[in-house]
């Protein structure tokens, strides 16, 4: 088994589009 | 890790818990970036290691503060009464929230460092998706300044710096975005800026146009702020606030054109760890989910977000749509504990517990009532915990998002209700 990424570790983006009155969520961003 | 069914989260106990050691995020920081990407600052928890904090408060602490700050934004959408209609209602204003002792409002949990001034001058500030005006602590302090990390600005050592005059177009803007109209100073006609938070903490100052550097690359010359002469609250260690909210004087409005509207962050998963929070679009590492901006029921600097559903353990919970429709929801960088309709929170805390029966319970820890002693455990399964929004988006929590974990003996469902379902 090889262990390549750690679910735990990863953290959520949060992006802000004001221009575009949008709120955006992803999972790999950070 | 996602467990085979799906459906739970699989996760080690110690990831859940505070650590005393600092664990920096090895890119993204400041002044490590290219010439023509996106500037990003350093995000860091303020009680954390990473910020260097002597002390962090307790969790009842950290609570008794949330729940403060809460009831504020609570009472911003509180209702006319008999007409149904929502008012706009400012802190400073119609607004009367009761002091609480150890209370704060107005003041997050996650800290940026910024330069300020030619020569830049390095100051760390909260960063705060709630609230607009940016401002710090300016020398001479004429009135008083708490203590803070770093050394505090000084406008008479920047060549860059000056004040707004009253007369100016931008001394009329602060109202919108503080909720206080403007004063003017009878000696030098320069505009003076209040802004008061709900537990009464205040910062009352010049209002100034400085350059602003976000790292060696980004730069924003005439940048509007606070240069505060009276600062008085539970702000911590940090030099001031920068406001990332919607209103025109908000960083996001006065950078528009450089940075088109657009910020991203990432939050630390832990005190202990780092983050990021960049200005404009682009270099996202992976596909993202949208979901509008509301108008956060006519309070329209916070950010609206209509939330549709709850799935626990993959399974849509049974919450009429007029529960979520008639609360609204925001989002907001400075609350910690996610609040939920009551009925909302009920159906996940009961969905919740039957997926957890398989550990012994442990006392409430202030506003979280739902906790697990989980001290006889290394890790531990939960049931994976699913927000939808409207836009048909589904957002996984991790592990992180749904438990708080105070200490092995006491890990929480990190979500509270509402008294009123208005809220």
């Amino acid at each position: 088994v090889a262990i390549i990424g750690n679910v735990q570790q990863k953290s959520l983006q949060v992006v802000y589009d004001v221009g575009g009155g949008r709120v955006g969520f992803g999972y790999n961003g950070c | 890790k996602v467990a085979p069914d799906g459906h739970h989260l699989t996760v080690e106990l110690a990831a859940l818990l505070p650590s005393a050691a600092c664990s920096r995020r090895s890119a993204k920081v400041t002044g490590v970036k290219k010439e023509d990407s996106s500037p990003s600052l350093e995000v860091v928890h303020r009680h954390g290691p990473c910020a260097g904090a002597s002390k962090a408060p307790s969790e009842a602490e950290i609570f008794v503060r949330d729940q403060a700050r809460v009831d504020l934004i609570h009472s911003k959408f509180s209702e006319e009464s008999g007409s149904g209609s929502v008012q706009r209602i400012r802190p400073s204003k119609a607004t009367k929230i009761p002091a609480k002792s150890g209370a704060t409002i107005g003041s997050g949990n996650y800290i940026v460092s910024v330069g300020l001034g030619t020569p830049k001058k390095e100051l760390s500030l909260i960063f705060d998706t709630g609230s607009d005006l940016t401002w710090t602590q300016c020398e001479p302090c004429a009135r008083y300044c708490y203590s803070q990390k770093d050394p505090v600005f000084a406008p008479s050592k920047s060549t860059s710096y000056s004040n707004i005059s009253c007369s100016s177009p931008s001394c009329s803007q602060l109202e919108s975005g503080t909720g206080n109209e403007p004063g003017c100073s009878s000696a030098t006609k320069s505009c003076i800026y209040g802004i008061q938070y709900g537990d009464q903490s205040f910062s009352v100052g010049y209002f100034a146009k400085e350059t602003l550097s976000l790292s060696s690359y980004d730069v924003i010359e005439n940048f509007l702020f606070g240069c505060g002469q009276n600062n008085r609250g539970l702000f911590g260690s940090a030099a001031g606030l920068l406001g990332l909210g919607q209103d025109k004087i908000s960083i996001v409005k006065q950078t528009a054109q450089k940075y088109g509207q657009i910020f991203s962050y990432c939050l630390p998963k832990t005190a202990s760890s780092t983050g990021y929070l960049t200005f404009g679009g682009g270099g996202n590492g992976g596909a993202l989910k949208y979901t509008p901006i509301t108008k956060a029921h006519g309070v329209a600097n916070f950010y609206g977000l209509d939330v549709v559903g709850i799935k626990v353990g993959g399974t849509q919970l049974p919450i009429s749509s007029s529960v979520f429709s008639t609360s609204g929801a925001i989002i907001d960088s400075g609350t910690v504990i996610t609040r939920l309709p009551p009925a909302a929170y009920d159906a996940l805390k009961s969905a919740f517990q039957k997926g957890m029966t398989a550990y012994p319970k442990a006392p409430e820890l202030s506003i979280l009532d739902t906790c697990y002693d989980l001290s006889k455990y290394t890790s531990v399964d939960v049931p994976k915990v699913s927000f939808l929004f409207k836009g048909g988006t589904e957002l996984d929590l991790d592990a992180i998002g749904i438990l708080y974990g105070a200490s092995p003996e006491q890990v929480c469902l990190a979500f509270a209700g509402n008294q009123d379902p208005r809220s």
